[in-house]
C-alpha cells in the first residue's frame, strides 16, 4: 500500500534493493557462487587513489599542462612515498598532514619566485594553498587589504648600539615590478591586516 | 518525453560546469532557471530528474575511453546536489529529506543495476558519485560555511552538516557487502574515504560514532559470515588485510575510538583474527606513556592511570536483556537463585555455527557474556567511587562472586566464554584493567574450585597465550597479568599437567 | 599468528615513535597498498 511501491519511476529498482534486505536477514551460511563471483568482479574493479580523488571540472588556462611527450600520462601522478620526515623542524606547519605529501615537499624546495607565482595564478586550487602554507613555514605574511605577502626582516646591530637589533620590512610587489621591494618609513605593522594561516 | 528533456538539462549542466568555474554567476542563474522552468519543482520531477542524472552518468562512464576523463558526468552530478543543497530555500521539505530522497533514487537505480544479470555492474562511478559529492560538500563547508554570505544560511548548513554524513552513513549501511558484495570493495574505500572517516570520528560530541560502529560492525560481519577454517575465499582475505589497515590507521589518528568502543567491535569480530583483535585492544589514549610491561619492578597497583575509569561509549547493559535484573540484583546481593537464573539464562536456543579456534559451534549467547562481564566490571569500577577499594578488590565482593560463580557452575564453553570475555579488559593501564587483572589472578589461585581446577587454570593460560604468541601489537595489561602468574610462586605453570603432557606449550611457557 | 606489521605500518605512513604522531587518515588513498599508488589531494581552505 505504501505510494512509493506504487509510484513506476521506482520500478524495478525497489525489487532489487527488496531482495538485498532479504539477504540482510538471513545471509547465506555459505558463499553461493553468484554471490562469490560479484565478489570477485569488485575486487578487479576495486577503485583506487585516482578514483577517490578530489574532482576536478573547470580548468584555469594557465593551469593547463605544457605540452609534453605523448609517452607521457596526461594525469598527473603524485607518487606516494612513506619516507620518513625530519621531525626536527621549528614550525608547526611542518608537521602537519601536508608535510608528507610530494607536493608539500616539492613546494619546499621551489624558490621564492616560483612560490609567488602559482599563488597569485592559481587562485583557488590546492596548489595556491600549499604555496602560502610554505611562504607561511618561511616566515611571509600575507596582507588581507593590500593582497601583498610582507617579510620582516630583523638584523642584529653589533654590541654596543642602542638597540640590539634593527627591523625592516619588505613586500612582494605582484603587480607591477614582480620583486620583493622594501616598505617605506612610513609603514605601520597592523596584526588585524593579515592573514592567520 | 519528460526524461528526454531531464537528459538534455542535465547535460547542459554538465557542459556548463567545464566551460566555468564553480563560483561563477552562471552556475548560480543555470540552478534558478531549473527550479522557475518546473525541473525539478516537485517530488516526481526530483525523482525523475535524480534518476536522469545517475543514468546518464552511470551510462557516460561506461560508454567512455577508459584512458580518458570518465567521470566528468559523475563530477558533475555529485557538485548539482552539493549546490542545490547549499542555494535552495528549504521550506517544504528540509535539506534531510531532500538528501534522502536523491540518495534513495540512486540506490534504486543502483539497485536495478547490481541486480541484473547481465554483469555489466561496475561498482566505481556509484563510488565516485559518492567521494566527489564528500570532496565537494568538504569544499563547500570550510571554516564553518564561510564562502556562504548569507549568516541564516550559514548556520542552517552548519546544523545540517552532521546530518549530511550521518544520512551518508545510513545508506552505505544499506550498500553494505552482505547485501551488495558487487560494490565490497568501494564500500570498503568509501568507508574509510579521507572526507568521511576523520570526519565522522571527529564531529563534535561524538555524534558519528554510533553509525560508524555501525558500518565498522557492517564489515566485521561478512568477514565473520564468510571465513571458514579451512576454506577463506582470496577475496575475503583482501577484505581482512584492507580492514586492518584501515584499523591500524584508526588507532593512529584515534585511538579513543577503538579505546571507548571496544565492547561493540569485539562482539563481531571472528575469534580466529587474534591480531586485529590485539589491535583493537591495544589502542592507548594518545598521549599516554606505559610503564614498560616487562619491568619486573613493576606493581600494577601501583600506575598511576589505574585509578581512572575508561570511558565505555556504548552502555552493555543495554544488551543485557532480561538478565539485567537478575545481575544488578544479584550485585546488591548474591543469591543462589539469581545465580542459577543467570547461569541458565546464557544459553541460546539453537547451537549456532561458529570459527572459533578449537571449536565449531556455540550454544551460549557470547555478546550476552560479554555484556555480563562488562557490565560488571563497570559496576565495580563505580563502587570504588563510591565505596572503598576493598569493597571491590575482595574474593568475597558480589561482583568477584558472580563471575566466579558462573566459572564454578558453567560448562566447559561457558567457562572459555567468560574468561575470554574478562581478558577482554585487560588493556591499557585503568581501573577495568586493574580490577580483572585482580579476578583473572584470584580465579587462576584459587583453591575454591575443587576438581575443575585445571580446566579453570588451562582455560586461563590458554586465553592468555593465544593472545601473545601472535605477533605484535600485545596489550599491556594481558603482558602485566601473564607475567605475574608465570612468576608466581604459589603455583608453578610448568607444573600444570595440560603444560608438562604438550611438550609444544611446555617449549613456549619456559621461553616466556 | 598475524604478520609483522612494520611494513603495513610504514604503508600507511606511520613511524614507530610516538613522539611526532602525524594523522594518516586525511590523506589516506585507499584501504590497499595495490590501489594507493598516487597521492589524493587532502582537504585545505582558501580564503576569498
Amino acid at each position: 500500500e505504501y505510494s512509493a511501491l506504487q509510484n513506476p519511476l521506482f520500478q524495478p529498482g525497489l525489487d532489487y534493493w527488496l531482495e538485498t534486505k532479504r539477504t540482510l536477514l538471513q545471509p547465506h551460511e555459505t558463499m553461493p557462487a553468484e554471490m562469490a563471483s560479484q565478489l570477485e568482479s569488485s575486487l578487479l574493479n576495486c577503485p583506487d587513489s585516482l578514483d577517490a580523488d578530489t574532482p576536478k571540472l573547470y580548468y584555469n588556462s594557465l593551469s593547463l599542462p605544457h605540452p609534453t611527450s605523448i609517452f607521457f600520462p596526461n594525469e598527473t601522478i603524485r607518487l606516494v612515498s612513506n619516507d620518513p620526515v625530519d621531525l626536527a623542524k621549528n614550525h608547526q606547519k611542518q608537521n602537519d598532514i601536508y608535510s608528507r605529501t610530494s607536493m608539500g615537499r616539492i613546494m619546499s624546495r621551489f624558490d621564492l619566485d616560483t612560490l609567488f607565482f602559482i599563488f597569485y595564478h592559481y587562485q583557488g586550487t590546492y596548489e595556491q594553498f600549499l604555496a602560502a602554507r610554505e611562504l607561511t613555514i618561511r616566515g611571509w605574511q600575507f596582507n588581507k587589504i593590500n593582497r601583498c605577502w610582507f617579510y620582516k626582516e630583523v638584523e642584529k646591530l653589533p654590541p654596543g648600539m642602542e638597540q640590539s637589533e634593527e627591523i625592516s620590512w619588505r613586500y612582494f610587489d605582484y603587480q607591477k615590478s614582480w620583486l620583493a621591494r622594501r616598505c617605506g618609513a612610513e609603514f605601520v605593522y597592523r596584526e588585524e591586516e593579515f592573514e592567520r594561516i | 518525453t519528460n526524461q528526454e528533456k531531464m537528459f538534455l538539462v542535465f547535460t547542459e549542466w554538465v557542459k556548463l560546469l567545464q566551460r566555468v568555474p564553480e563560483n561563477d554567476i552562471k552556475v548560480t542563474v543555470f540552478i534558478r532557471q531549473m527550479m522557475d522552468k518546473g525541473v525539478i519543482n516537485s517530488t516526481d520531477n526530483m525523482i525523475q530528474f535524480t534518476k536522469a542524472a545517475i543514468e546518464l552518468s552511470v551510462g557516460s562512464f561506461k560508454e567512455s575511453d577508459p584512458t580518458s576523463e570518465v567521470f566528468i558526468a559523475t563530477d558533475a552530478f555529485s557538485k548539482l546536489i552539493v549546490k542545490l543543497l547549499v542555494l535552495q530555500d528549504f521550506t517544504a521539505l528540509s535539506r534531510s529529506e531532500y538528501l534522502r530522497l536523491m540518495i534513495s533514487v540512486i540506490t534504486m537505480v543502483f539497485s536495478e543495476d547490481q541486480g541484473m544479470a547481465d554483469n555489466s555492474f561496475n561498482e566505481r562511478p556509484y563510488f565516485r558519485l559518492i567521494s566527489s559529492l564528500l570532496c565537494q560538500w568538504e569544499d563547500v563547508s570550510g571554516h564553518n560555511f564561510i564562502k556562504i554570505q548569507d549568516q541564516q544560511f550559514r548556520n542552517e548548513l552548519i546544523e545540517f552538516t552532521p546530518e549530511f554524513y550521518n544520512i551518508i552513513a545510513s545508506f552505505l549501511h544499506a550498500f553494505q557487502p552482505i547485501a551488495y558484495p558487487g560494490f565490497s570493495f568501494a564500500w570498503i574505500t568509501l568507508i574509510s574515504h579521507r572526507m568521511f572517516l576523520p570526519k565522522m570520528l571527529s564531529l563534535p560530541g561524538k555524534v558519528g560514532w554510533s553509525k560508524l560502529i555501525l558500518l565498522f560492525t557492517d564489515l566485521l560481519k561478512f568477514m565473520a559470515q564468510y571465513t571458514k577454517k579451512n576454506d577463506v575465499p582470496d577475496a575475503v582475505s583482501v577484505v581482512y588485510k584492507g580492514a586492518l589497515r584501515v584499523f591500524l590507521a584508526v588507532a593512529n589518528d584515534a585511538p579513543e575510538f577503538l579505546v571507548e568502543n571496544h565492547y561493540e567491535l569485539l562482539n563481531n569480530l571472528p575469534h580466529v583474527y587474534m591480531q586485529l583483535r590485539n589491535v583493537i585492544l591495544s589502542a592507548i589514549p594518545k598521549r599516554m606513556v606505559l610503564p614498560n610491561p616487562y619491568d619486573p619492578q613493576l606493581s600494577i597497583g601501583d600506575v598511576e592511570s589505574c585509578q581512572h575509569v575508561p570511558n565505555v561509549f556504548y552502555d552493555p547493559v543495554q544488551d543485557l536483556k532480561n538478565l539485567k535484573k537478575p545481575v544488578d540484583n544479584y550485585l546488591r546481593i548474591p543469591s543462589a537463585s539469581l545465580l542459577r537464573v543467570i547461569s541458565t539464562g546464557i544459553f541460546k536456543a539453537d547451537q549456532q555455527k561458529d570459527s572459533g579456534i578449537g571449536y565449531d559451534s556455540v550454544s551460549v549467547d557470547t555478546k550476552l557474556i560479554n555484556a555480563i562481564v562488562l557490565h560488571v566490571g563497570i559496576e565495580a569500577a563505580l563502587e570504588k567511587d563510591k565505596t572503598t577499594a576493598t569493597a571491590i578488590f575482595n574474593t568475597k565482593s558480589s561482583y568477584y562472586a558472580l563471575l566466579a560463580s558462573m566459572l564454578s557452575e558453567g560448562t566447559t564453553e561457558v567457562r572459555f566464554h567468560v574468561v575470554q570475555a574478562i581478558v577482554n579488559q585487560l588493556r591499557y593501564p585503568n581501573a577495568h584493567t586493574l580490577w580483572f587483572n585482580y579476578v583473572l589472578k584470584n580465579l587462576f589461585l584459587s583453591e575454591e574450585w575443587g576438581p575443575s581446577f585445571a580446566e579453570i587454570q588451562e582455560i586461563i593460560i590458554r586465553t592468555l597465550l593465544e593472545r601473545v604468541v601472535t605477533n605484535k601489537p600485545h596489550c599491556w595489561g594481558i603482558i602485566v597479568t601473564f607475567t605475574e602468574l608465570l612468576k608466581s610462586s604459589e603455583c608453578s605453570i610448568m607444573t600444570l599437567p595440560f603444560v608438562k603432557d604438550v611438550p609444544e606449550v611446555e617449549h613456549i611457557i619456559k621461553h616466556l | 599468528l598475524g604478520i609483522d606489521l612494520t611494513s603495513v605500518l610504514h604503508s600507511l605512513g606511520i613511524q614507530g615513535n610516538q613522539q611526532g604522531r602525524q594523522r594518516v587518515l586525511d590523506t589516506f588513498q585507499s584501504p590497499w597498498v595495490e590501489t594507493s599508488r598516487s597521492e589524493v589531494e587532502p582537504r585545505f581552505f582558501v580564503p576569498e
